[in-house]
Formats: structure tokens, C-alpha cells, sequence
């Protein structure tokens, strides 16, 4: 497949270009966090479209985000649990 | 450059595993 360019992305409705980044983002989540792929990937699509596509170009910077939102979703559960 | 990321987002459902173009 050929890589997702902002002007692909130009010509599609909001929600379509989250769909078009999530499709291509999910499959290197998932290589990464297999059972937290979905979950990560919606978080991580809230992030402007300029920097997802970077991040598809950039291992370092998904790896980090991906941290991030790891990081960001056990917090979130801990807090849950000790409610 | 603030980066917040939303644990409470929605899960992203991957359609193009699914349905390949």
C-alpha cells in the first residue's frame, strides 16, 4: 500500500481521514500491544492529523506515543479500582 | 506542546482487517 499523504486525506470527510489513519495505525499498534490495539488506536487518533501522519512515518514517535497512551490508559484504570 | 491523550476515548474498530481493499 502506498503511504497515507495529507492530500489523500484533503479530499475525504473528518471522520473518513480518522478511519483512513486509524487503518494504517492499527496494524503497527497491534504489533506492539495486540490485545490494547483498538483501544490505543482510538486514543491516539484524537491527536491532529498532521502528527498521526508523522507518527506513521516515525517508529520513535509512535513508539512514544503508544508509551504514552499506555501509560495515560493504566493510570486511568488504577484510579478505577481504587474508587 | 500539550499532549493529552484520552483514556476514555473510543476504541478503534479496524475495518481494513477485515475487508481488505
Amino acid at each position: 500500500r502506498e503511504p497515507l499523504s495529507a492530500s489523500m486525506l484533503a479530499s475525504a470527510l473528518p471522520h473518513v481521514q480518522k478511519q483512513m489513519i486509524g487503518d494504517r495505525l492499527y496494524p503497527l499498534i497491534y504489533a506492539l500491544h495486540s490485545e490494547l490495539a483498538g483501544k490505543i488506536t482510538g486514543m491516539l487518533l484524537e491527536i491532529d492529523n498532521s502528527e498521526l501522519l508523522h507518527m506513521l512515518e516515525s517508529p520513535e514517535s509512535l513508539n512514544a506515543k503508544v508509551e504514552e497512551a499506555l501509560i495515560m490508559l493504566q493510570a486511568h484504570q488504577a484510579e478505577e479500582q481504587t474508587d | 506542546r500539550k499532549s493529552t491523550l484520552n483514556p476514555n476515548a473510543k476504541e478503534f474498530n479496524p475495518r481494513s482487517f477485515s475487508q481488505p481493499k
